[in-house]
């Protein structure tokens, strides 16, 4: 049911490799990310989050951070 | 803690798989989990059945989407007993839940925890060592283009939308950094795995995070 055809996969390839350009042109700190050509450059973004991100964000309580509690009082 | 950790080291870690075109992300993050769970505690490392969960996880959507929360809410609700991979095969699509007799084997979860950890990523670091792989949810936009090295630009924590497995930390380099198993297929990123920059919450990837007991 996905919308594939030829000239729109070649549109968003053309867009993935104007995109590696710009994620790779950032400063190259000791080994920072690389991006180039996968198995997803066929797809634009909005394809792309549509078919593979698709977890639901949900609320996570803060994880209690360790207290240290004194002891002088203690025989 | 120790400078570098990875439970692949320790056999406990399935191969990474490929969720195909199918939004199951949600699946194949809790069900590795519970696998390396398993194998921690000294059950056979097997691969157990992501389709099972995406069939029968009622309070999520299968291939259209879902929450490792609310997996492993029913998970444990339900004692629902995971059966193995070769029983009950990934078919990239949904389909109907088939439910097994009571005498077959199978794995359920006895309990799980699920936490901020922003800010704390050294507690995370130990959770990571007390309890197993974590479960964890990241924005991934930036992921689509992904080959290799540390990520540690272009990563938002704006929008969890993808859920994979954090199986290990590396610290000994410059950047230390998490080491991520993805569910796209072992030619995507490193082997299947992505490298996440450690302590600033890069993707948002302490933000939400589970744990699994079994």
């Amino acid at each position: 049911s996905w919308p594939r055809s030829l000239g729109r996969e070649a549109a968003a390839f053309r867009e993935s490799l104007n995109r590696h350009r710009y994620l790779n042109s950032f400063p190259r700190e000791n080994a920072t990310a690389f991006y180039g050509i996968n198995q997803f450059s066929y797809l634009f973004p909005e394809d792309f989050r549509a078919i593979y991100l698709r977890s639901k964000p949900s609320r996570f309580p803060r994880h209690p951070p360790e207290v240290q509690m004194s002891i002088t009082n203690v025989s | 803690l120790p400078l570098r950790f990875d439970w692949r080291d320790k056999h406990v870690v399935t191969q990474v798989r490929n969720q195909q075109m199918c939004g199951g992300c949600w699946a194949f993050s809790v069900v590795g989990a519970v696998e390396s769970v398993c194998a921690i505690h000294g059950a056979p490392l097997k691969d157990l059945s992501v389709q099972q969960v995406i069939d029968c996880s009622y309070n999520n959507y299968g291939c259209q989407g879902g929450s490792p929360l609310s997996a492993l809410s029913w998970l444990n609700k339900t004692h629902m007993q995971l059966v193995t991979d070769s029983e009950y095969p990934f078919k990239a699509h949904n389909g109907l839940c088939r439910y097994f007799s009571s005498s077959q084997q199978g794995v359920s979860i006895k309990g799980y925890s699920a936490h901020d950890f922003s800010d704390q990523e050294d507690e995370m670091a130990k959770a990571l060592l007390t309890f197993g792989p974590l479960v964890v949810i990241v924005d991934a936009v930036s992921w689509q283009d992904y080959l290799g090295g540390i990520i540690q630009h272009h990563c938002s924590r704006g929008e969890p939308n993808h859920a994979v497995l954090i199986t290990g930390f590396d610290k000994t380099g410059s950047t230390p950094y998490w080491i991520v198993r993805n569910s796209w297929g072992s030619s995507w990123g490193v082997n299947g795995y992505a490298h996440v920059k450690m302590g600033a919450n890069m993707c948002g990837i302490a933000d939400s995070v589970s744990a699994v007991f079994v």
